[in-house]
């Protein structure tokens, strides 16, 4: 932030904070919602205006005279937000560029790419206020991402179990009952609890005490 | 197979391993990792006697270490050396635990390599490789975690017998927490303020032996214990390190970067931030980790929500399978998507850390403060991320999820110790807004 103030190019993972972002999203539809270039840049403009918000919210207490570790813990609540929201761009960013460098089948690099669009678009809803807060993104347009949130998670559902099978982690390492891949949950938790140590005898140690109470 | 996920299995409209594919980087690797894999599961050497939900903590260690002397036997055998097929043969080895002796290979070996100059490195990294000697990495104290500079344990140099002598002045000084420390290492590198000629120059790395390579008794001036049974991580040994007027050589201090010279004069590091390099490794490894975590939860919610058949959907038909409910979709399809989010980010983390560490070693530390925001911003994002998403798919199977029979106890205690090891989160997330504000 003081970098961009003084005019200094940025490169690297914070060259966002120079950029040149729309100050409204541009999403007119639903399905504008499912596109890398929207949701990124909502996830840059959240990134930039929290990181700036930081930066200005941090001046204040400056000039208030605080002293500059002060004034760092009277901004934490900023400070924290704008890291947060800094490394949820990144991952982001990562995400898309993971799917885009893919050369499976197309059917699998629908499903990667449905994940991605989810992955974007449950987080802005999550997040919401931020963007609401200085009006880059309206109620109306909140109410089509979530709409398209929720024809996503249609399309998933389908493939939920395919996509979990593609982690390729063996039951003997997943080491779950429940997650067996045969599905054959209910008679390995009965075989499991067999197995449990106070299963070893039939009458438990505690039984010292059962009785006697039973007797009195 | 239950005819219900065989159903859901048919319904595919595309063969799973392709994206097991993107996630491994090739097909090459996913068959190398599953041959690796292989020679674990099909290994007996490595089973464990009986259900880890039912041993004692003392059990769960002595396993736990037998199985990490077993993994050093093999891999050796097999001559396994790259870092990426270690991870991956000693995961196949503790499914839900975090495999004994794991700080030796990571961070005490990073020190070893990246913070020691080439004549300290060849007596101590060919030992350490060889596993001569076992380490650990002690820097977290009792009373002080991520703040490096309020580390109290000393290392007072000595320039009549060229020693430097390890101290804990306080209560609050022992060093606390370290992995393997209790009962398991013979060697740490300890995190020391360094005083010499009557200056304090601040924390430095020292490689300090704790026990006898005979007896395994600790070496007089040291004392050691485990730190008693914790919310999780009950194989491991984390331990407790205290010191009185403990003599090591002058050449036990890590002197890549700086350097103290026989007659106590002091050379100082290029960049003061070198000395916390041992922590990126770990932490740009945790983003990945924690993205595995929660794909192990995913495919537990995901399978058993298509077994399980609760009320019905549509008024006098069959019980639905609860994934068709809106709302269990609600609670496992983010977190699917998430996590490969996080697998897809880690990978990418390790590639910036790698790409830094080269520049660094040609001397160029320019990248090192946006790799180190970054890396820590991201280790506390992901980990709190996936403490809460494994809680929300422990609840997405109802009661069974409290069950250790789910998996989800260990998992989750394996886990959220991220959030707080390597830098606690709330810090963590501090540093990164420090280096937005610079820039």
């Amino acid at each position: 932030a003081r970098q961009v103030g003084s005019g200094n190019k940025l490169v690297g993972c914070a060259a966002y904070l120079q950029s040149n972002l729309s100050p409204r999203c541009l999403a007119k539809r639903q399905t504008d919602f499912l596109r890398q270039d929207i949701l990124v840049d909502a996830y840059k403009h959240r990134a930039k205006s929290v990181v700036m918000l930081a930066a200005k919210r941090m001046g204040e207490e400056i000039k208030k005279g605080h002293s500059q570790p002060v004034a760092w813990n009277n901004c934490h609540m900023y400070l924290i937000k704008a890291a947060m929201a800094h490394c949820h761009l990144y991952c982001v960013e990562s995400f898309f560029d993971g799917v885009n460098s893919t050369d499976a089948s197309q059917p699998a690099v629908d499903a990667l790419m449905s994940l991605c669009q989810l992955y974007a678009i449950f987080g802005i809803s999550q997040n919401k206020g931020d963007l609401l807060q200085d009006g880059y993104i309206n109620g109306e347009q909140i109410d089509m991402l979530e709409r398209q949130l929720i024809d996503l998670l249609a399309i998933i559902r389908p493939i939920a179990v395919t996509l979990v099978d593609s982690y390729d982690i063996p039951d003997k390492m997943l080491s779950s009952v429940l997650g067996r891949y045969d599905g054959n949950v209910y008679e390995n938790l009965y075989e499991w609890a067999k197995k449990a140590p106070l299963n070893k005898k039939e009458v438990p140690a505690a039984y010292k005490y059962i009785g006697p109470f039973l007797k009195e | 197979i239950n005819p219900d996920i065989a159903e859901e299995r048919r319904n595919a409209k595309f063969d799973p391993v392709e994206l097991t594919y993107v996630i491994d980087g090739g097909k090459e690797k996913t068959e190398r990792r599953r041959y690796l894999e292989s020679e674990v599961l099909n290994d007996p050497s490595f089973d464990d006697p009986m259900d880890i939900s039912f041993m004692t903590d003392e059990q769960r260690h002595t396993n736990s270490v037998r199985k990490a002397i077993q993994v050093v036997r093999r891999t050796q055998e097999l001559e396994i050396s790259n870092p990426m097929e270690l991870i991956w043969f000693r995961a196949a080895t503790n499914p839900l635990e975090v495999p004994s002796l794991s700080l030796h290979t990571s961070m005490f070996m990073t020190t070893i390599v990246n913070q020691m100059t080439l004549e300290q490195r060849s007596q101590w990294e060919s030992a350490a490789k060889k596993f001569e000697l076992i380490g650990t990495y002690a820097q977290t104290e009792l009373g002080h975690g991520t703040f490096l500079r309020g580390l109290e344990t000393t290392a007072t140099y000595d320039p009549r017998t060229q020693e430097f002598e390890i101290h804990s002045p306080t209560l609050t000084s022992m060093k606390w927490w370290p992995g393997n420390l209790g009962k398991t290492v013979t060697h740490a590198i300890v995190a020391a303020q360094l005083y010499t000629k009557g200056h304090c120059m601040g924390v430095h790395m020292f490689m300090v032996p704790l026990r006898s390579l005979e007896t395994h008794l600790p070496h007089p001036g040291v004392e050691l214990g485990d730190i008693g049974p914790k919310f999780g991580y009950s194989n491991i040994d984390n331990g407790f390190l205290r010191f009185n007027h403990y003599r090591i050589p002058r050449e036990n201090m890590c002197m890549r970067h700086s350097q103290v010279m026989p007659d106590g004069t002091y050379v100082p590091p290029p960049h003061k931030k070198v000395s916390y390099g041992s922590m990126l490794p770990i932490r740009s490894a945790i983003v990945g980790n924690t993205g595995w975590a929660l794909a192990k939860g995913c495919i537990i919610a995901t399978r058993y929500s298509v077994v399980r058949r609760q009320s019905e959907l549509i008024p006098g038909t069959k019980e639905a399978k609860i994934l068709d409910y809106q709302s269990q979709q609600l609670k496992i399809i983010p977190n699917i998507a998430t996590s490969f989010a996080f697998i897809l980010t880690g990978k990418e983390m390790m590639k910036t850390y790698f790409d830094s560490l080269a520049e660094m070693n040609e001397g160029n530390f320019s990248s090192l403060p946006e790799l180190h925001a970054t890396s820590a911003g991201l280790k506390a994002f992901t980990s709190a991320v996936v403490a809460s998403g494994l809680e929300e798919l422990r609840m997405s199977c109802g009661g069974h999820g409290y069950s250790k029979a789910s998996g989800f106890p260990e998992l989750y205690t394996t886990a959220v110790p991220a959030t707080t090891y390597e830098g606690e989160n709330t810090v963590m997330f501090l540093q990164t807004a420090r280096y937005l504000m610079k820039v």
